[in-house]
């Protein structure tokens, strides 16, 4: 496992806005990006989990801090129309990725990530993958603590 | 937008399993992927959302169908460690991603693709993204509708 991961990247600009008790219908995902592009905001990370029945599901977007205010503002606009419970943001988080290509077929890259975060006492916030890269946010006080862990856990120590 | 995205990639054999109700706190990821990588299942996507009040989440994961049964035998197992609330897992989903490098730096990339699947009434079940690539989750009989809806949607059509 440790060759496949070839770097550790990392963001702190990032704040997320989570969007609680989304109806689960086609159009709602939609009619969100649609708001967010017409103020011309950036999204880096989107992540939306199955839901449990069918009925309802959180959805959670990264912005740059800057936005954070204006993206929440816009959605602001569309609680009626979406008809979502609540939104809770916070930008006190960073995100941090471990990337190397073929790690599709080694299951013990994600383990040794969370173990090794888990090990350092860091709580998992939000987790999404790519074929090359798996990503998490974290708060953004354990961003050292992490990448130092991370860099040892994969053999990626600089030497010297 | 358009020109950003160059291609529409996707991927049928695969299954999700959602552990419903997972305690947020760490070393729980850690143990659900150390017990699928001691029986050696690839696993694809990994979602998991921030949870609303820091005591329970959903994580969800997918892996090739042929293992569906595996995985979930496997966390049955930590069932009373992890104490999750339920499995729920389906093998009549396909992945499709949208991919394009600096799609970043273009917020009208995500509403093109959640808008065409909107307007084929197709439910988005999962999302996930990365710097170059928006995946999602839909239900496998949707499969050849979403790919016609999405070329199209991007001008990617190959000439008659
Ligand atoms: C929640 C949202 O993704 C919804 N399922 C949609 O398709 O728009
Ligand atoms: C749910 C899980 O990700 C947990 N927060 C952890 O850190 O392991």
């Amino acid at each position: 496992e440790k060759q496949v991961v070839t770097s550790i990247a990392y963001s702190t600009n990032e704040a997320k806005v989570t969007l609680i008790g989304l109806t689960d219908c086609p159009g709602v995902a939609a009619a969100i990006f649609e708001s967010l592009a017409k103020a011309a905001i950036n999204v880096d990370m989107i992540v939306q989990n199955v839901s449990q029945n069918g009925d309802f599901t959180d959805l959670t977007f990264t912005v740059n801090s800057s936005n954070l205010n204006l993206a929440c503002k816009m959605l602001n606009v569309l609680k009626k129309d979406l008809g979502y419970v609540d939104i809770i943001s916070n930008a006190m988080v960073c995100k941090i990725s471990v990337v190397g290509v073929g790690m599709r077929s080694q299951p013990g890259v994600a383990k040794i990530m969370f173990h090794t975060l888990a090990k350092c006492g860091i709580n998992i916030q939000l987790i999404t993958t790519s074929e090359i890269r798996i990503s998490v946010l974290i708060s953004s006080k354990y961003l050292d603590l992490a990448l130092q862990a991370l860099h040892t856990a994969y053999g990626l120590d600089t030497d010297g």
